[in-house]
């Protein structure tokens, strides 16, 4: 499977729909202090279903949510998409005739969230299930936040071996 | 599932070595099973001497050695579970030139199987990136995304916006 | 002392606005006393607004804005209850050019009262040493300092030996 | 108060006796990862009285003995010695004569320590309360260890406050 499509809207400091493409190999994403750097990897931790506001550096979920700038109002929903592509393994229906699937999330500041496959609304549980059928389940190791790579060398040894498990 | 899970630990620990091996040019890095008689409940221990250094505490490490012991583990997992994306935020931070030269490098080699996105100040990354983005906050506050493009970039110039709508 | 706490907050903040406007071009930083009617156990809020920026949580700030934050609460201690010495261990780390440009200049201003020990990678905050030493492992696992000659330095090269017996 | 000068021996990863001459305004001191930086702070964290292992990446006291390489046996014995010169302050009695100070701090393997005031044995005590004389009593802030930057961000309201209140 391949990374193919970002689309991030209202999530974080991404007030405009920004659309980003990704190639094969490797994607760099670079910019001065605070301009959204972070945030950007934040969208695709949230996307694949994180479900602490805390890894995500806010309080409540609803941090998310594009809250203004001097010169703009907050905004009331957060809506990221993934579409994946160049999916090898077989997927159980009514996916096995996609040759992309786009994973999406919303939330809304009444605290409302949804899920969608290919904007179909889904549960959370359908898109990991989908993630572990395509090799892509154990997203702890796939992403390794600002400040946190050091984690396992601090951590204590069954903190540690929960990290192993996963990636074992 | 005992008997995967000792196997897999044993060639995790096999490629973490080899890996530890290649970063530091020598030395050696293992995983040690606090309880070996149970494997599937016991904690682990982490073992790293980079080459000629004596054995002691990983806790007495430097903030680049300790870093790039991290990063040895997490490329020794993809290596026995290759994990189709890896999204790294800021890791090569703690490097020096030479250990992040050697970074990228394996990063390279490395991302025909994984596709990495790679968040970084540092240019010796930003050079083995195939596209390269570029965050600004042309209004304070609203993140936009532009491709850059790379020879232009580490002449400190602009860049051509992505599809922002 | 309550009336010296009181007074010596209020000051400390004033400074840590001055100090966070220098180096964010603007914008506002405060402490905050959770319990205003018991100011000596009262809990303190850190509250920092980038320029342009709406107001949220501290914990949003991106790595190296929380940085710059930390070295302007630092920095503003330092004008109101100056300190004869100061040592920072790659405190830099997390800042782009333009921050490490910024925090060098400012370091460099502060340093006619306080001796500044400066640890760093970092190539933007060496030019401000006025000496440079250099740590190595000519024999690996054994530190010696040589001091280092910066103009030679930036162009990668060895040093003289400092007094080492 | 100005440092002068800093000899280490035995300390971590200086096995032979090093000196540094500090200059006034900014020392830089640069390498590459693993070489002996932190080390060097340490040490000047450590001759001032610290009195955590973990505050010095060690878990006990010993760990900050030179403990061999492949080539070299471990050593019996860490010495630090701080020299401070032009000392504004007036000093209580025997002091009151010196322009300067030079603390040193031993620690042998068999886990005893030893303070010394220009080569003379003293108490802790004796460093701390002269530390306080010269106005540079706050260690708390004059020392920033790697990657600590940030924790006046990350900590609780009342860890805040006994951070402000050391400095106030
Ligand atoms: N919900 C939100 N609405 C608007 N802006 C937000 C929101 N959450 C965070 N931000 C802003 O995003 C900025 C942080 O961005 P981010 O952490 O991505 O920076 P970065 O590019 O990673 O920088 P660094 O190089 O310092 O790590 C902060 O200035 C914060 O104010
Ligand atoms: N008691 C000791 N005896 C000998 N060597 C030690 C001792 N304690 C720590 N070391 C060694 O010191 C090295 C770490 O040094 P230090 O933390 O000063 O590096 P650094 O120059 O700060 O590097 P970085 O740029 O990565 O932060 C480790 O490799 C460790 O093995
Ligand atoms: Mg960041
Ligand atoms: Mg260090």
């Amino acid at each position: 499977m391949r990374l193919k499509r970002l689309e991030v809207f209202g999530f974080k400091s991404f007030f405009d729909k920004t659309v980003v493409t990704f190639r094969k190999g490797i994607t760099g994403i670079v910019g001065p202090n605070g301009c959204g750097k972070s945030n950007f990897s934040d969208a695709i931790l949230w996307v694949l279903g994180e479900q602490s506001p805390k890894s995500l550096r806010g309080e409540r979920m609803e941090d998310v949510i594009f809250s203004g700038t001097e010169h703009r109002k907050p905004l009331s929903l957060a809506e990221v998409s993934l579409t994946i592509g160049d999916i090898a393994n077989e997927l159980p229906p009514p996916y096995t005739v996609y040759s992309e699937l786009t994973f999406s999330r919303r939330l809304y500041r009444s605290g409302e969230s949804e899920y969608l496959i290919n904007k179909t609304p889904c549960r959370l549980k359908d898109i990991r299930d989908l993630l572990i059928d395509m090799g892509a389940g154990y997203h702890a190791h796939t992403i390794i936040e600002q400040g946190k790579v050091d984690d396992i060398i601090t951590a204590t040894p069954m903190q540690r071996r929960e990290i192993v498990e996963e990636a074992a | 599932t005992r008997g995967l899970f000792v196997e897999t630990f044993h060639t995790l620990n096999q490629k973490f070595g080899e890996v530890y091996a290649s970063f530091f040019g020598g030395g050696s890095a293992e995983l040690v099973l606090l309880d070996e008689a149970h494997p599937l409940e016991s904690g682990i221990e982490m073992l790293a001497q980079p080459p000629g250094k004596g054995k002691r505490n990983i806790l007495l490490l430097s903030g680049g050695e300790k870093a790039l012991t991290a990063i040895s583990l997490l490329f020794a997992t993809f290596l026995i579970h290759p994990t189709p994306f890896c999204l790294l935020d800021e890791i090569d931070a703690p490097l020096d030139e030479e250990n992040t030269r050697r970074f990228a490098q394996t990063l390279e080699s490395m991302s025909d199987q994984t596709q990495f996105i790679v968040v970084t100040h540092n240019k010796l990354t930003m050079e083995i990136a195939d596209i390269l983005y570029g965050v600004t906050m042309e209004e304070t506050g609203i993140s936009k995304l532009v491709s850059v493009n790379l020879k232009k970039e580490l002449d400190e110039s602009e860049g051509n916006p992505a599809e922002t709508i």
